[in-house]
């Protein structure tokens, strides 16, 4: 915002109600797959020592080399696209794993901003704004 | 500062409504979840909640009694198929309010869930708590068949901060994508079941209920007989559709709305004498009662006999007393049983006396099939279901069938005659009869 205005205000533009962004590419895709609880968010706590089980999760964690090798449509491996099927299943869509033209119209629809899946309290930055915490 | 009061003060009541949610949770994570929420297994633990669209957060795009009414009917069509009433408070204090509503654009009312524009994200709502809408979507009143509907955005909404998730099935007014709106949609009943997993099914005593026949001509000239079921309570009342298995909607109505001139804080019993020679609707309450004029859809002051109404039952029904707990017409003996007590007085309608040898017992005349088990006296409601073809009698939230003359006998002859097969619930049977707040009768 600019320090001084003239004093009729008649620099200021106010702004037209903004288009929400689209989702067009993979890294979008990826926010709102996030966004919605489709992929969860890594809490380091939570790999290190999971108290309830007393087991060490570290072993689930594939590691940064091991994704190097992942190919798209590979969805056994990348938490994006198999995120990606979750996304399809639950929306009626074919279960393709691939980032494909119906998957991205079905993102683009009007929704709820709650999320879809379950969130974990442990992503305490931003809450969904469902859980009972905030309160 | 008073932007902010929208998500502060939720936050300022934490451990109060902890203390509450928290004691549903505790009981439920020792048997489901133990270190993790379970999402759909949280809920308000008080019945009455007050909601308010906060001022500050009026919508641009209509006028403040069009939102105002538009979320008033969303919170009624919880209520409708919910044990919870919803009363709109405009003037407690902010923290006494349990759900508050408000429109903005972008980073909107201090919350820290910025919204996206024109487009996608259109409204997010909190756990027991607060909703938000996009005012840069395009908000319309329902029917209007454009834009997003608010009535169906604000009953997915308030279906969250009442406790439910998202939920996939087709149909479901809780799917995250919004649908253009059918015309008139409805809660279905999965969604009904979910909102009732949460909060328990509706229950209550009813005053009278009673099947209401009617001639029709189709438009061949035909003449059909149909007939509507109603229960009613105190000032209001439901049709229920039987085909449906539940009540119309948008009730309940209050009971001046549809049936002009009978007493309109309730009756006591309905009767409706139908047979060859008879056709008439009768109300009671207290020592009087009215006669239904069908046609012209209100009481007889005069009626083709030229008696006039309302009349003292005494006059009407020599030897009955009043005034009395309710009543049922037997199309199958033409006689109208009145009960009173713990008594029955059976009144042959074409003698136009009562029939010998009553007033008799209850238990004597409806003996109970499985000892012990019979509402004894003071019945609510007793109703002949031409659905069912069965006499019913209805005491607080349960009910009684009495054995049937033919197909009950016939399977099992040892029945007594008029037995009373054991009790039920009635909303097993009769779903969804649920009050809403008399602030939301008008809605």
């Amino acid at each position: 915002e600019k320090l001084f205005h003239s004093r009729d205000h008649s620099d200021l533009e106010i702004p037209s109600s903004h288009q929400a962004e689209l989702i067009t590419d993979k890294d979008t895709a990826e926010l709102f797959l996030s966004r919605y609880g489709f992929i969860r968010p890594v809490n380091w706590e939570e790999l290190q020592f999971d108290q309830s089980t007393g087991i060490s999760n570290d072993e689930d964690f594939p590691g940064e080399e091991d994704l190097s090798g992942i190919q798209e449509g590979d969805s056994s491996l990348s938490p994006f696209i198999s995120a990606l099927r979750d996304f399809q299943m639950v929306s009626g869509l074919s279960v393709t794993g691939l980032f494909d033209d119906a998957t991205k119209a079905a993102m683009n629809k009007p929704r709820c901003g709650v999320p879809d899946k379950e969130t974990d309290d442990a992503t305490e930055e931003s809450p969904p704004p469902t859980t009972a915490t905030d309160r | 500062p008073h932007r902010s009061t929208l998500t502060t003060t939720a936050t300022d009541r934490p451990h109060q409504h902890q203390n509450r949610v928290a004691s549903l949770l505790s009981k439920r994570r020792q048997k489901r979840h133990v270190g993790r929420r379970a999402w759909g297994n949280m809920a308000f633990s008080k019945m009455v909640l007050k909601w308010r669209l906060i001022g500050e957060g009026y919508s641009s795009q209509l006028t403040i009694q069009d939102q105002r009414h538009i979320i008033s009917l969303a919170f009624r069509m919880w209520s409708e198929v919910s044990p919870l009433e919803f009363i709109e408070d405009t003037s407690s204090p902010l923290a006494d309010v349990d759900i508050k509503l408000g429109f903005g654009t972008g980073r909107h009312l201090g919350c820290n869930q910025k919204f996206d524009g024109t487009g996608r994200e259109f409204a997010h709502a909190w756990f027991l708590g607060d909703i938000h809408f996009d005012d840069d979507e395009h908000f319309t009143a329902p029917n209007t068949g454009s834009g997003i509907s608010l009535l169906k955005v604000a009953v997915h909404e308030i279906g969250h901060v009442l406790g439910l998730p998202h939920i996939y099935r087709t149909g479901s007014i809780m799917q995250p994508s919004y649908l253009p709106q059918e015309s008139g949609f409805e809660i279905n009943w999965m969604d009904r079941k979910s909102i009732q997993h949460l909060y328990g099914g509706c229950k209550g005593q009813f005053n009278t209920v009673f099947d209401w026949i009617r001639k029709e001509r189709t438009q061949y000239g035909e003449v059909v007989i149909r007939f509507n079921t109603y229960f009613m309570r105190d000032g209001w009342y439901w049709l229920y559709e039987n085909r449906t298995n539940r009540t119309r909607y948008g009730d309940p109505v209050a009971l001046q709305v549809g049936w002009h001139g009978i007493p309109p804080d309730g009756v006591d019993a309905s009767v409706h004498v139908w047979n060859r020679n008879t056709d008439a609707v009768y109300f009671f309450k207290g020592t009087q009662y009215w006669r239904y004029d069908d046609d012209n859809d209100q009481v007889f002051t005069v009626d083709p006999e030229g008696h006039l109404y309302p009349r003292l039952i005494s006059e009407g029904f020599p030897g009955v007393p009043s005034p009395i707990d309710t009543a049922f017409y037997d199309r199958r003996d033409y006689h109208i049983y009145f009960f009173k007590g713990t008594y029955v007085y059976v009144f042959d309608v074409t003698a136009n006396r009562v029939s010998p040898g009553f007033p008799r017992k209850i238990t004597a005349v409806f003996p109970a099939v499985v000892s012990g088990d019979h509402p004894g006296g003071s019945i609510d409601a007793a109703y002949f279901s031409y659905t069912h073809n069965a006499v019913f009698l209805f005491k607080d939230t349960q009910f009684w069938k009495v054995v049937g003359r033919s197909r009950d006998r016939w399977r099992r002859p040892a029945l007594p005659r008029n037995g009373l097969l054991p009790h039920r619930k009635v909303e097993e049977q009769w779903f969804d009869i649920c009050n809403v707040h008399p602030s939301a009768l008008k809605v």
